[in-house]
């Protein structure tokens, strides 16, 4: 149900 | 060299219990500031971030910045071998690779030591900046475990909406749907024992019902579990490691097919 984001679109990479 | 005696090792077995379902491989990263982990599960859908200030520890010594590099699975294999009340200490050579973990009885009359074999891990590091959050619910850690098992009996995701009514979990499956809502509550015996809602907005998350109950695993650490909710952003689930540090799930939401 839905689709399943992943956490790497919300935070940067440093 | 790095050496990091723990009085409470207790606290230190619970922590890795709370990790190893999630994580398979991570890299423990000392600094001056402490002893800390950041790391994403498989399908980088859940993100952990662990924090051991310095401070907590009964002597804490790192000479340079260094990362160990671990299976989770190993080391809670290790630390499962600590009584709950011996004293943990972590120890590694700057170039070591291994780490040992000795384990003293708080009499002193057992010592064990533990070497564990590192490994190299590439790990992309994420920033995480400081958020503000549309409502904050603070309630008993063991009540949020049970509302995320009981609702995994009947569907695969939750939904948690925060309004001034308070906060609900919601669920729908095959066999039919199930809403459970917790109000603000703090005329309670014990603060522990309180349910407090701080709302600036009405906020309203679907998420993985499999990543809650794998993040209800650290309900041993804190009486309290903090959860952080922003339309868009990933959920935190945040529980307190003593008065020493944290540990920080994050979780990504899941959007309207």
């Amino acid at each position: 149900r839905g689709i399943q984001r992943n956490i790497t679109e919300f935070f940067r990479s440093t | 060299m790095l050496e990091l005696r723990l009085v409470q090792g207790g606290l230190l077995k619970k922590v890795l219990d709370s990790l190893k379902d999630l994580v398979n491989d991570a890299n423990f990263d000392c600094s001056a500031t402490g002893f800390s982990l950041q790391a994403m599960d498989s399908s980088h859908v859940a993100l952990v971030a662990l924090l051991l200030r310095s401070e907590g520890f009964e002597h804490y010594r790192c000479d340079r910045n260094l990362s160990l590099g671990m299976n989770l699975s190993n080391m809670a294999k290790m630390l499962k071998c600590a009584g709950n009340d011996d004293i943990v200490t972590i120890k590694a050579d700057d170039a070591a690779d291994s780490v040992t973990f000795m384990f003293e009885s708080p009499n002193q009359d057992k010592i064990a030591d533990f070497d564990m074999k590192l490994m190299d891990i590439d790990s992309e590091h994420l920033g995480i900046p400081e958020a503000e959050f549309q409502a904050i619910v603070r309630m008993p850690s063991a009540e949020f475990a049970r509302i995320c098992k009981d609702l995994s009996t009947i569907g695969d995701t939750v939904v948690i909406s925060v309004t001034k009514e308070g906060v609900k979990f919601s669920t729908r499956g095959d066999i039919g749907t199930a809403n459970i809502v917790c109000r603000h509550n703090t005329s309670v015996d014990k603060p522990e024992e309180a349910t407090i809602i701080e709302m600036e907005e009405t906020v309203s998350l679907t998420f993985a019902l499999r990543y809650m109950n794998s993040f209800t695993k650290a309900t041993p650490l804190a009486n309290q579990v903090t959860i952080s909710l922003s339309s868009d952003l990933p959920v935190v689930v945040e529980y307190k490691v003593a008065e020493m540090g944290h540990i920080r799930f994050y979780l990504a939401p899941k959007i309207e097919e």
